[in-house]
């Protein structure tokens, strides 16, 4: 079964066309193996990033050099598959 | 044999334990609910549908399906609690029982299953088909980038290892052939409504163009009503207007199609964000979706039994 530890999931709001076309640059990287849980809408929608482990430097120093606001909307990704699959266990065992 | 009640709704399942949970549903509401066969996915699994009719032939019908981007887990797990919500309800709800009494009612919970199983087996964040593509390595297309509506135009991409892959024609995929076959043989499909998560909004065509559809402000006005109403429900805000107008321009979607097919009120839900999940929605945040999402989805069922066209 696929991990993905480490991964994280970051949301991140263009402020403008110029940054909303940015990001889907990122898009077109693919060596990074970038997942668009949600695309770049433009300004003021967020797009939601899953980032692998290693291309989280990567990414961030991306967003970081062109000043893009981002939080870490998930810390790491694995953590909730663990979490979901502990849930449907014990939903089975009740 | 267990009963439907015995179904923790509040929990996701894999494709066997909810196809078991269909057969059960059917076994406790004989004469109201039936199960239908529409076609094979690629892998060779059945794609069934759940009709709610109270008798007739060919009655005006609306069409729901949920899930067929795979990953997005909360849909299908909020299609099963539909399914079971619209069968109690028949006969004790008003909006239902007179719903039903016209028209039918069609759900396929796992639009995709090949994509579902996968999900469950190998990869939790698989999204697409599992067919493989000629000449790449990379499987599966985008089923909602697969269908005759400005096929293979902005919004889908043309490369086999994108996550929105058009595919190689129109329809390739036969978990979107299978529904395009069934709503043309029916005929009298009145409504489209595609559930996928996550972004809380309701839309509706067009989303391979962003030229108003000649029934825009009537669906802009059932949106406006379906979102109020959802809100009430927990507070939960949804935006809503056409899918290029919302998101972007999106080419070879279910709506479209269904629209251009002459399906007037065709809708497609995106489901809730808590803003710390995405599409791992916790299972303690279904009974909380499916719950707002009911009075939605009732609102647009009941405008069309009362609009007919």
């Amino acid at each position: 079964q696929r991990q993905f530890q480490g991964d994280q999931v970051l949301r991140i709001m263009a402020r403008d066309e110029e940054q909303a076309a940015l990001l889907k640059m990122l898009e077109e990287q693919e060596e990074l193996q970038v997942d668009f849980w949600r695309h770049p809408f433009g300004p003021g929608h967020p797009a939601d990033l899953r980032v692998p482990f290693p291309s989280l430097g990567a990414v961030k120093g991306f967003l970081e050099s062109h000043s893009f606001p981002y939080t870490v909307m998930i810390e790491d990704v694995q953590e909730l598959l663990d979490e979901e699959k502990e849930a449907m266990a014990r939903s089975r065992r009740v | 044999k267990r009963s439907s009640r015995a179904f923790d709704f509040g929990s996701y399942h894999t494709l066997d334990e909810i196809y078991s949970w269909m057969d059960t549903l059917v076994e406790d509401h004989p004469g109201l609910v039936s199960k239908i066969q529409i076609g094979q996915s690629y892998e060779g699994r059945d794609l069934l549908v759940l009709k709610f009719s109270t008798g007739g032939s060919a009655r005006p019908a609306i069409w729901v399906d949920t899930g067929i981007h795979s990953r997005e887990w909360i849909s299908q797990a909020t299609g099963v609690w539909t399914a079971n919500k619209i069968a109690e309800e028949y006969g004790r709800d008003p909006s239902v029982t007179a719903l039903l009494d016209n028209m039918d009612v069609f759900l396929e919970i796992i639009a995709n299953p090949d994509g579902f199983v996968f999900t469950h087996s190998s990869d939790r964040l698989w999204r697409k088909t599992r067919s493989p593509n000629t000449g790449s390595h990379c499987l599966g297309v985008d089923p909602n980038r697969n269908w005759d509506a400005g096929f293979g135009g902005a919004g889908s991409s043309g490369d086999p290892c994108s996550d929105i892959y058009h595919g190689p024609f129109p329809h390739s995929e036969r978990e979107v052939k299978a529904i395009v076959d069934f709503i043309r043989g029916h005929g009298n499909v009145k409504s489209v409504i595609s559930i996928h998560s996550y972004s809380q909004m309701l839309l509706f065509p067009y989303g391979y163009t962003s030229v108003p559809s000649p029934d825009y402000q009537e669906m802009n006005e059932l949106a406006k009503k379906a979102v109020s109403d959802l809100a009430a429900v927990y507070g939960t805000k949804y935006t809503f207007g056409s899918i290029a107008d919302t998101i972007y321009t999106a080419a070879g979607t279910t709506v479209d199609w269904a629209y251009d097919q002459g399906v007037k009120y065709s809708f497609t839900l995106e489901l809730r964000d808590t803003g710390r999940h995405g599409f791992l929605l916790p299972s303690s945040q279904i009974l909380p979706t499916a719950t707002e999402t009911w009075p939605a989805l009732l609102d647009i069922m009941v405008h069309v039994l009362e609009h007919p066209y």
